[in-house]
């Protein structure tokens, strides 16, 4: 694509993607402005010479024409302004369709002069005589009468002007007629209201794994799991005893997430390990360095600094888990893996202590002094 | 970077180029362990197969690679299941390199921060890459300091875009130092009381950097990830995703 023509598997004509010389093709669009356009897909270059919808999306035109539109010079603006930033594909051809000249027209002639009052340039590469006329042999974009102007990410006020949805609500006036401080309520805005800190989000947010709430209350009541059952992060629920096993049996495995701790309650960090909902110690009877290293590794830390063997001291009834016979066998098994409960109590009645050091990061090289 | 200067090699060990045939350099990324990096969620749009993928580390000038640089295939691209491309948030992944580097002064990892911990607003912070510097891609490495600003000053920077508790912005109004074009992926570092360099962002996006509409650079909040990466780590170690 080095000279701008097109290798002959794009069909001849159509337009080259000069960064990785393939083919452009029709793509969803995804530039957040335009996403209500009675069109689908898009392709690259656009009109302005934007090679991506990333390019597109920051660039100078996508800040200039939303903050044209609130000047309300013309209501087509914006669905001029899409035609040209993320052009309509022909998904038959991989063509671009241009927007028609009547609409480029129709937009300079209304809204240019506005610019030209903040001393701000129409943008370049927008002459209308690059465009067909309306009902020529070239098919061309023209809006549908009841266009909506705003995008879905943005909040029409009642006066036609766009605003941010993220201002929508939030104690400031953006809308000059305030329209945009009335009706807060989340349920009046098609939200989910979160008990806590009454933050509004959307209803496809609820139960889907990713606290949004700040007490995560859109994450809780999303499954009823019975008694020998937990509820995965993604509210599947699953056995007990299948919990913290080795094995993934939520389907995002958080069963096996945070199974191993070190409690820092004594003077030396007791190894704690998750099993069927329940915390066990582990007990020294088999135990081996590589399982300090291990275990410190599943942590997130460093290697081991040094392994202590606590003796119990008989307050309370401890639950132990053992290290299986043959853990050697089990290759690449996480910690709780290689543990197993066994009828009988830990012989030697001494758990694993442990003390890891600290993953070394984030140090540079120390500059070298030389004398002068 | 516009308006840094060039890096001393070995200066940033954790630094490491994304690269695919036939354009090279792609985007930055951060090393966090010894086989773990970072980059940005945008930059697999389109090419998400690990195998396109190579990760060079320890290397100051792209076009000469020297006796310090070591090259790692993809055995793995993460992306995070909430990524946007329309509003570009949860714009992070994680990379498991197919082998593990050697640790030299050249090449080692930089730590993560815990989850939710942010330096305050106008701490100053490096950002570093080998992106556009304004007037051409720049061979070597190239640094800026930067100052990070606060969520709701950002957003006043940038009317027609959503910043999210996933972003966090740093840089000046007037876009004097800041990152651009091919620094995607690549790190917003500080340094903490110990001497440590810990990575708080990732370079994500802003506006088009050498044009005349200036603000600061937006980057994936490293701190609200935390936990997620840790995650994905751990399940990839033990083959259970």
């Amino acid at each position: 694509c080095t000279s701008n023509s097109c290798p002959t598997g794009c069909q001849g004509n159509a337009p080259c993607d000069g960064h990785n010389a393939t083919c452009s093709r029709c793509e969803p669009i995804s530039l957040e402005l335009c996403l209500n356009m009675p069109y689908n897909n898009t392709i690259f270059p656009n009109f302005l010479g934007h090679r991506s919808q990333r390019e597109s999306s920051v660039s100078w035109e996508a800040n200039l024409f939303p903050a044209l539109v609130q000047t309300s010079c013309y209501r087509y603006l914006m669905f001029f302004a899409c035609t040209l930033l993320v052009p309509k594909c022909d998904p038959l051809t991989n063509q671009r369709v241009p927007p028609c000249r009547s609409l480029c027209r129709s937009s300079k002639e209304r809204c240019e002069s506005v610019l030209g009052i903040v001393g701000l340039p129409w943008p370049e590469d927008t002459d209308c005589a690059q465009f067909p006329e309306d009902g020529g042999d070239t098919s061309c974009l023209l809006p549908d009468p009841d266009v909506d102007e705003c995008s879905p990410s943005h909040f029409t006020c009642r006066s036609g002007r766009c605003v941010l949805a993220t201002k929508r609500c939030d104690s400031h006036m953006d809308c000059e007629d305030d329209s945009d401080e009335e009706n807060c309520g989340c349920v009046e805005r098609g939200l989910w209201e979160c008990p806590g800190d009454k933050a509004c989000i959307t209803h496809s947010m609820i139960c889907d794994g990713f606290p949004d709430c700040s007490l995560k209350e859109d994450e809780s009541n999303c499954s009823v799991c019975n008694d020998n059952e937990l509820e995965c992060n993604n509210h599947e629920c699953v056995h007990r005893t299948l919990w913290c096993d080795g094995k993934k049996h939520c389907s995002d495995s958080s069963d096996e997430w945070d199974c191993v701790s070190l409690s820092n309650s004594s003077s030396s960090s007791s190894l704690s390990v998750s099993r069927s909902g329940g915390e066990y110690q582990v007990c020294v009877d088999g135990w081996t360095p590589q399982l300090s290293e291990l275990t410190c590794t599943q942590l997130g830390l460093g290697l081991p600094a040094s392994i202590k063997e606590v003796e119990e001291s008989g307050v309370g009834r401890r639950r132990w888990l053992h290290v299986h016979q043959e853990w050697h066998q089990r290759n690449g098994s996480a910690l709780q893996g290689v543990l197993e409960k066994r009828s009988h109590a830990c012989a030697s009645r001494k758990h694993v202590a442990l003390e890891c050091g600290s993953e070394d990061c984030g140090r540079r090289p120390a500059v070298r002094l030389v004398k002068r | 970077i516009l308006g840094g200067r060039v890096s001393r090699p070995g200066r940033w060990p954790w630094q490491c180029s994304l690269q695919s045939e036939p354009s090279g350099h792609i985007c930055g990324c951060v090393l966090i362990g010894k086989k773990w990096a970072l980059t940005v969620a945008h930059c697999f749009e389109g090419r998400e197969s690990a195998d396109v993928w190579k990760v060079v580390l320890g290397i100051n000038n792209l076009d000469h690679p020297s006796e310090h640089t070591q090259t790692r295939g993809v055995a793995s691209v993460t992306l995070h299941q909430r990524y946007s491309r329309a509003v570009v948030d949860y714009d992070i992944s994680v990379l498991e390199l197919d082998r593990e580097v050697e640790i030299t002064s050249y090449v080692r990892p930089v730590c993560l921060p815990r989850p939710g911990q942010l330096p305050m607003p106008d701490t100053y912070c490096y950002i570093t890459g080998w992106g556009h510097v304004g007037n051409r891609m720049p061979y070597k490495l190239q640094e800026g300091e930067v100052r990070l600003i606060s969520l709701a000053q950002c957003q006043s920077y940038f009317d027609m875009k959503t910043i999210t508790s996933r972003m966090v912005c740093a840089g000046y109004e007037s876009g004097t130092v800041d990152s651009c074009m091919g620094d995607s992926g690549g790190p917003l570092v500080c340094r903490e009381g110990d001497g440590r360099w810990r990575l708080y962002g990732l370079t994500s996006w802003g506006s088009v950097c050498f044009s005349k509409v200036l603000g600061p650079g937006v980057y994936a909040n490293v701190t609200h990830f935390t936990s997620w990466i840790q995650q994905q780590i751990y399940l990839r170690t033990y083959n259970l995703d």
